[in-house]
């Protein structure tokens, strides 16, 4: 049996906007730790790892570890249909091909619930160990977002260059090319604008910025976003969930042949 | 010419 009460249903509304482009179908794993996901797009160039803790729920019941097959798409469309202040809760039944969704309004005069129907998935877990990354960039997630939208409009690619003068995202395309510096900025009485460069060693990667595109659909979930580089290792754009865990992806680079 | 490396070839199956 599981039922897991949330009281900020849009928490769960956003999370769906901001993977549900990337993976079309995915296993949702239940465990008393809290509830999770990882997967991979269909080209295995990015990957996304989900996690609401427990803790997070105002109510969280799993009896034993659940994974359960879901297509994205159509999680997204029952999420919907919740109004944004409703809480929500999701429920299944031990051995049940189905999972229910329910919305309260938050005066409780109206009680919807919305069964979806489970999917076998076939899905490679993979074991992503800690690092120690040479550059850790904190930004706004707003900023971030703007700066691949209008890339994304001259360029298919962003190299993302991080240095003691800032971090710089350059592209170039056939109509030119494009650089966006973002120099350190530690605004002490809006925390949310601040923009932090940890550099142990200057670092430059290259990405396609088809898919930063696609991350940026989770800046709805935090005001800041976390972007760690190493020269040897996918990138990871972070953003917390506030209280209850976080959405990262992945992104292999690109590489000169 | 860039070529797109995978994810799969950074982290093992778990």
């Amino acid at each position: 049996m599981l039922e897991l009460r949330l009281v900020q249903g849009s928490i769960l509304k956003k999370v769906l906007e901001a993977i549900k482009d990337l993976v079309n179908d995915a296993n949702f794993d239940c465990s008393a730790t809290g509830f999770s996901l990882q997967a991979m797009d269909s080209s295995h160039v990015a990957l996304v790892a989900l996690l609401l803790r427990s803790e997070g729920f105002e109510h969280y019941r799993c009896d034993r570890n659940l994974s359960m097959g879901m297509s994205l798409t159509n999680m997204a469309k029952m999420l919907k249909c919740a109004g944004n202040d409703d809480i929500v809760t999701i429920k299944a039944d031990d051995g049940s091909d189905t999972i229910t969704f329910m919305f309260e309004s938050p005066t409780q005069d109206k009680i919807a619930d919305f069964e979806m129907k489970l999917m076998d998935i076939d899905s490679e877990h993979l074991g992503i160990p800690e690092a120690e990354y040479e550059a850790i960039v904190r930004m706004p997630s707003s900023e971030f977002a703007r700066i691949c939208k209008d890339l994304g409009t001259i360029g298919d690619t962003v190299v993302i260059s991080v240095t003691k003068e800032g971090v710089k995202f350059s592209t170039r395309g056939d109509i030119g090319t494009a650089n966006i510096v973002c120099r350190q900025n530690t605004s002490i009485d809006k925390p949310e604008e601040a923009t932090i460069i940890e550099m142990q060693e200057p670092v430059t990667l290259t990405f396609a910025l088809r898919y930063m595109n696609s991350f940026a659909k989770a800046t709805p979930l935090a005001t800041q976003v976390t972007i760690s580089l190493s020269s040897e290792l996918p990138v990871v754009v972070e953003y917390k969930i506030a209280e209850m865990g976080y959405v990262r992806y992945y992104l292999a680079p690109k590489i000169e042949e | 010419r860039s070529v797109q490396l995978s994810i799969t070839g950074f982290y093992r199956s778990s």
